[in-house]
């Protein structure tokens, strides 16, 4: 119904542009309707101004803000019908090290509604897992999971499972 | 509700049955190229009905069984669990958890069960309906697709918005 | 052959001129999101010919000419040079370096140069014309792009080895 | 010409099972032509079968297997036609430890007749190149090309030009 999604879309849009300034540490962002008189069927554009830069369109970003801005709108959609999980597979792969900080340190603020699964090359993302799975083949084309000794200080070569026994 | 666990057995790199129990923070899961973990993702949505076998990386739906490798013989069967906690009985159900269960032969049958009891897709469809828990749902992000959601047009981003209304 | 350097002005993020000097063997670049690394292979791609402004990320040419930024007007102007080494005469000129200028202006005229002498788009296309060199070779693999060899279809995969032929 | 192309096919095809080995340090690779009799409309299909598993569609390989078999198509065709350079941008963020080194180490094969141009966030692949630069944002929104000293033997966060005086 007309009311129900403009409701939704108000919610989710105001959750956007925080996360965005989160994730970003600054800048702005909004979503916006194309054609308002139609809410029911109108498109929605996005805009998004990392900090320190113009407004441009949104194919001009970088690999990395592409990604931060598309985390930023599933994170925002979380946060108004937050599902009882979440599975992010690598998403972290296009990251410099300060935004995957700012990533990895967001997830935190949504562990009270939700539970997240984070597949993950990273060190850093590592750190922020409660209980750490390693996936290997030690008989080959076999898949075998292994526990994970994750040495939080060193955020060391361990918590690559092929250094698990 | 909260994801408990979820158990394979049979399905794609995963012969021996296989259980990842979750925390309720953040589950990490790592390992080197190729050793199954994107597989799990694909587990996930499988059992929740994804009926694509394109959008599980498969040419058809028999891709998900167990293809044999090495010394091993392809296998008959894929299973996998989800089991959610239902104590506040989130799911229209009197039991304080939930299991749902997907299998499928390699002439082509599947299974679908609810607390061991046989159903049909349309049951756990049912089930999980308005819970941000499904196939299509933003709950799931695969691997590379991270910035898919700013890529596509207009009016296909308002899906993820009606998702969420 | 040998790529000596690339020279930018005015030309996407690069405001200020900017000289790379390449090396004979590997030359690394790196720096945060958003800093402006993939606009290095658009410039690239832009000074061989690319005439599809979408493949530079941008939604029209002018895109490519610096917006402006803080406390810095937009540029009037983008320009891009290559310098090769000519020694062995592989490309067909006297000079002992040959280097290729774009440059695009405000009002969407654009100049093409070989060794700073007007030229035209079709003489650069034919200067490097199975050198494999050029804007559609394999020698360029943008940002996200490196399985899409794989994806396309088994005809369009002929492409590449028709380049190489 | 029928004769050019199926010269070049044969080249490359060669190129490619021997790349492949050597990228995933063993396993077996190949191209094929749908349709040999008319070999010059014919599409190409790409085998792939990673060491210890059975071959697949290499739609099923996963996302670190497929980046690899790409690469190793890619320097194939290099081989069987060098161009002057060779411009890769984030080929490796999909890539684990394993296979980032492998992938360095055939980097340095090609020197003879190819420079390299790397953009990377990964360490190891930084200690590859003979000549690093690093571009930042010191003034918002422009780019500036920075000097970047690369301690070695520690591959250490001095790596990332943030640390550049
Ligand atoms: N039905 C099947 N039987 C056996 N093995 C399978 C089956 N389906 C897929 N696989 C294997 O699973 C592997 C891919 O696993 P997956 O995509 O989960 O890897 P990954 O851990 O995500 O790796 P990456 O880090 O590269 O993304 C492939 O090598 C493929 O051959
Ligand atoms: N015409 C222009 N004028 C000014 N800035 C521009 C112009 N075109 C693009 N940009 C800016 O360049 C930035 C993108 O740069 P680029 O894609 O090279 O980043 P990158 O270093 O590759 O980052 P990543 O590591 O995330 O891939 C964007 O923030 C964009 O706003
Ligand atoms: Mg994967
Ligand atoms: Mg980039």
């Amino acid at each position: 119904s007309r009311s129900r999604f403009s409701e939704t879309f108000e919610t989710v849009r105001k959750e956007f542009q925080e996360m965005f300034r989160k994730l970003f540490g600054g800048g702005k962002a909004d979503a916006i309707l194309e054609n308002p008189q139609d809410i029911l069927e109108s498109g929605i554009e996005i805009l998004a101004r990392p900090p320190g830069k113009e407004l441009q369109s949104i194919s001009l970003l970088s690999g990395g803000e592409r990604a931060l801005t598309a985390l930023a709108l599933v994170l925002a959609i979380f946060r108004s019908k937050p599902s009882p999980f979440c599975i992010l597979d690598e998403v972290d792969a296009p990251l410099d090290e300060a935004n995957t900080g700012r990533f990895a340190a967001i997830i935190k603020e949504f562990l009270v509604q939700s539970q997240f699964i984070l597949i993950t090359h990273n060190k850093r993302m590592m750190t922020v897992a409660d209980i750490l799975y390693g996936v290997t083949m030690q008989e080959p084309g076999v898949s075998k999971k292994v526990a994970v000794r994750f040495d939080r200080g060193a955020a060391s070569e361990a918590a690559s499972p092929a250094a698990v026994a | 509700m909260k994801l408990l666990s979820l158990e394979l057995a049979g399905f794609k790199s995963f012969a021996e049955p296989t259980e990842f129990k979750f925390d309720s923070g953040v589950t990490g899961i790592v390992g080197p190229n190729g050793c199954g973990k994107s597989n799990i993702v694909d587990a996930v949505k499988w059992v929740l009905g994804e009926m694509s076998a394109k959008s599980l990386r498969g040419d058809a739906m028999l891709d998900v069984i167990f293809n044999g490798s090495g010394g091993r013989k392809p296998m008959s069967m894929a299973e996998v669990s989800l089991v959610f906690s239902n104590e506040n009985h989130r799911l229209p159900l009197e039991s304080e958890q939930v299991k749902i269960t997907r299998r499928l032969y390699r002439d082509a049958t599947s299974e679908y069960l609810v607390n061991n009891q046989t159903a049909r897709l349309k049951d756990i469809r049912e089930l999980f309906l308005d819970t941000g828990v499904g196939v299509d749902a933003y709950s799931v992000i695969e691997q590379g697709r991270v910035a898919a959601l700013l890529d596509s047009d207009s009016l296909s981003r308002r899906d993820v918005f009606e998702e969420a209304a």
